[in-house]
């Protein structure tokens, strides 16, 4: 599982 | 969350205010262009469509209500409310805005990161939100006068661009596996557009003149 994902930005 | 994207994020949500506050309090939406305002209501919608089934957090989920909402006021004023839609310069605002939806629709189909429906939705919000802002930008070349409102929310959707870069770098040194080549992409090409605009916005703002942009 990748640590950074895009989809907690806005 | 760092301080980027907490800056972009609030510089975002300025922006929003600073329309509202134009077009609650004056009741004009002169120089803005429904267009974009359509665009990015469509960006929104088409983004969050997990905001009831993905819980990130409460600051999250209010944000995006936040921008659902707004987008939507702004786009029901201009239409609908009985003294701002005689403000809005209809001629000047001809872009052929629905036709940019289809080449974003079609790359969203084939680039993307994962091919399911919500995947694909949110793919062409990022594509449609870098490229929203181009009737906004046409509208102000031709009107070249620009009010200081409308100045400064351009001004705030640039800044909130550009702090989200930076908050991409931040995230891509300090977080494992952080490599998102679309929404980058994406993101670096919606903020060269606003590039011509800040030129012009820091040299009236440094001569301490009107903002106008050449013909």
């Amino acid at each position: 599982e990748r640590s950074g994902s895009s989809k907690d930005e806005l | 969350m760092n301080i980027f994207r907490l800056a972009g994020d609030m510089t975002h949500l300025a922006s929003v205010l600073v329309l509202l506050l134009k077009i609650h309090t004056i009741k004009s939406c002169a120089g803005i262009s429904l267009k974009t305002q359509e665009l990015f209501a469509i960006v929104f919608l088409t983004r969050y469509l997990d905001l009831f089934t993905n819980f990130i957090s409460i600051y999250n989920t209010i944000m995006k209500l936040i921008f659902l909402g707004s987008s939507f006021s702004i786009v029901w004023y201009i239409r609908r409310h009985r003294v701002v839609r005689r403000s809005y310069d209809k001629d000047q605002d001809t872009f052929r805005h629905f036709f940019l939806m289809w080449p974003c629709l079609i790359l969203a189909i084939f680039i993307n990161e994962k091919f399911t429906l919500k995947e694909v939705m949110w793919t062409f919000s990022i594509y449609l939100e870098a490229i929203a802002i181009l009737p906004q930008l046409v509208m102000l070349q031709r009107t070249r006068n620009i009010d200081n409102l409308t100045g400064q929310y351009i001004f705030l959707l640039g800044a909130y661009r550009a702090f989200y870069i930076l908050n991409w770098i931040y995230r891509y040194f300090t977080e494992e596996h952080y490599v998102h080549w679309i929404t980058w992409v994406a993101g670096v090409i919606q903020t060269l557009l606003y590039g011509d605009f800040f030129y012009y916005y820091f040299q009236s703002w440094k001569n301490n003149v009107k903002l106008e942009l050449p013909a």
